[in-house]
């Protein structure tokens, strides 16, 4: 397990961008990231979960430049698309593992998440794919996020 | 625009299983998700999208051939994270579209959702990294979403 973990790294420079209580139905996620396009608002990570009762929520990422724009083109589509409410949140950090074979190695989510858990971290958001796991966190744990997970997986230094 | 996207994946070997309604404080996902190591479950993709209220859901896949097992952990520690429901989706198929600076490219993301959405094909989950947009999509309109994006992106053959 701990041979597949390279590094930790965390990134302070965006902020999340929520979008709630939106329709579950074809067009929605493409007028929203079209429009935010279309302003030159550099969208990063997205991440969108199963809906409940025809309705969902669609988080993403930013840099800090951008959440002003971006929070004026979700009002101008709010009535299109039916927002219910949303909401920016510039106080965020994006702690990662990066390894190799994660998805054969389930035990590694498990220990990250185990890791903030101890250090009382609350994970806000969660996003992988086959070579790393991706927790957004308060930015004011960053610090102390990265510093237990360098610990935990046995690394002398991260990547920044 | 074009030029950034390389291929075009789908992927039909897992199932979804969503768990809604948890709290959203530390220990609960290191306590799912070490549940589900224990119990030798290969997840691969997990999503997790801001709270509202206090709970949260956390959607993540994993083979077809790991799913009862899976529904089986999540029954088990159902009590004790206080989970309200939770629910397996084995007709799913993820679609990606694999490149290099997507970050940048803001309008890569809008394009795929643009193209899912003429097609008539809802997105019931997004997950991103930054060469790798991916949608979770119902399997029975998988060879379509992958041929409307070869076609959107120009490319001759995808990777299976
Ligand atoms: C919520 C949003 O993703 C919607 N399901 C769509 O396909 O656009
Ligand atoms: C919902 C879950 O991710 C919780 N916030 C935790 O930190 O475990």
């Amino acid at each position: 397990e701990q041979a597949t973990v390279r590094a930790i790294t965390h990134d302070l420079s965006e902020a999340k961008v929520t979008v709630s209580g939106v329709a579950d139905q074809p067009g929605v996620a493409a007028r929203l990231f079209r429009s935010l396009a279309d302003h030159g608002v550099n969208v990063d990570m997205i991440v969108q979960n199963a809906s409940a009762e025809g309705v969902t929520d669609i988080s993403f990422t930013v840099p800090h430049a951008d959440l002003d724009e971006s929070m004026r083109v979700v009002a101008a589509v709010q009535p299109e698309l039916g927002i219910r409410e949303f909401a920016a949140e510039p106080g965020i950090a994006r702690v990662s593992v990066i390894g190799a074979g994660m998805k054969s190695n389930p035990g590694i989510a498990a220990s990250m998440f185990e890791c903030l858990a101890e250090a009382g971290i609350n994970i806000e958001m969660i996003s992988t794919s086959a070579i790393r796991i991706s927790c957004v966190v308060d930015q004011d744990q960053a610090e102390q996020a990265v510093a237990v997970l360098h610990a935990a997986y046995e690394l002398d230094k991260s990547e920044y």
